[in-house]
């Protein structure tokens, strides 16, 4: 039954135009992800890769496709555990990084914390090489158009993500 | 969000979940995901979840550790998957998704929400699915 990998694009409303993209983005993770543990890699390589590739694909809420908080920004958080140990690490409300899961690791193999938040997170990754990425490229236009169809008096931005009752 | 659950060819399991967060959330809001116990938890002796959804009510239930605390109790992860979102419904009037492995390599992806797109890859088998009861299967 080993190795095995399981992924998710996250749970809510996916609109029928969208459904495409959101199935081969986790079909895409589960074999990246799956191809490090054929190859011998860990559990731990396997997931942050699977992780990262969604971060790095436009269709998923996280990286770059991330929604917007109410000022329109990008604000994410990660967080990795291994089974091992019980080690951990997170990032929280960490702004213009591309794969917060691979800060999230570092935070758990470089410091002896559980959690890095906003500028903390962020200078954390300056002090590991970790490059910025303008806020803009983690935009989309289907997260702004739903950040602005939200700013409405009456909007309901949970259940616009989250949908009806399944 | 997005996340991941894996179990290598030694045993050792791990999960990752990563988050924009909730459509025009507060500036400095925090959802589940960076919370252990709540968007993520992963123990050798037990599994690993890594969930999603509307993240206040995760953090309420504790969801990925009320899930592993089902299977400690000999629950299937299919079984405790269920369990734990029926109670965050229950309890919190809310719905979620979440990927579960045990330390045998069993796997669930269960969702009380009307979708969630998913995929899983063992023994040379990609299964995947997003809405409700759908299970596809292709060889990798």
């Amino acid at each position: 039954m080993l190795p095995v990998v399981v992924v998710h694009g996250g749970a809510g409303h996916i609109p029928k135009e969208r459904a495409e993209r959101s199935t081969s983005g986790v079909c895409s993770a589960a074999r990246a992800g799956y191809a490090i543990l054929r190859g011998g890699g860990s559990s731990m390589d396997a997931v942050v890769e699977a992780v990262a590739l969604m971060e790095d694909n436009p269709a998923f809420n996280a990286g770059c496709g991330s929604v917007l908080n109410i000022k329109g920004e990008v604000e994410m958080d990660a967080i990795v555990m291994e089974g091992k140990t019980l080690a951990s690490g997170a990032v929280s409300a960490v702004r213009n990084i591309a794969n917060p899961v691979r800060l999230a690791r570092l935070v758990m193999d470089k410091t002896s914390h559980a959690c890095l938040t906003a500028e903390g997170a962020n200078l954390f990754a300056r002090q590991m090489g970790i490059p910025e990425v303008p806020m803009e490229s983690l935009i989309t236009d289907y997260s702004r158009m739903r950040w602005k169809k939200n700013l409405e008096p009456n909007a309901n931005p949970v259940e616009c993500q989250m949908g009806k009752t399944g | 969000t997005v996340g991941a659950v894996a179990v290598d060819a030694e045993g050792n399991i791990a999960c990752a979940t990563s988050t924009g967060g909730m459509l025009n959330k507060m500036e400095g809001r925090v959802g589940d995901t960076p919370c252990i116990g709540s968007g993520g938890y992963a123990d050798n002796e037990v599994g690993a979840v890594s969930t999603t959804g509307h993240g206040e009510a995760i953090m309420k239930v504790t969801l990925a550790r009320l899930i592993l605390f089902h299977m400690e109790q000999g629950k299937s992860a299919e079984e405790a998957s269920d369990l734990g979102l029926a109670y965050m419904k229950s309890r919190v009037n809310s719905l979620g998704g979440v990927v579960t492995v045990d330390p045998r390599g069993c796997w669930a992806a269960r969702f009380s929400s009307r979708q969630m797109s998913w995929a899983a890859a063992q023994r040379d088998t990609l299964h995947h699915g997003l809405r409700s009861g759908e299970h596809f299967t292709q060889s990798i």
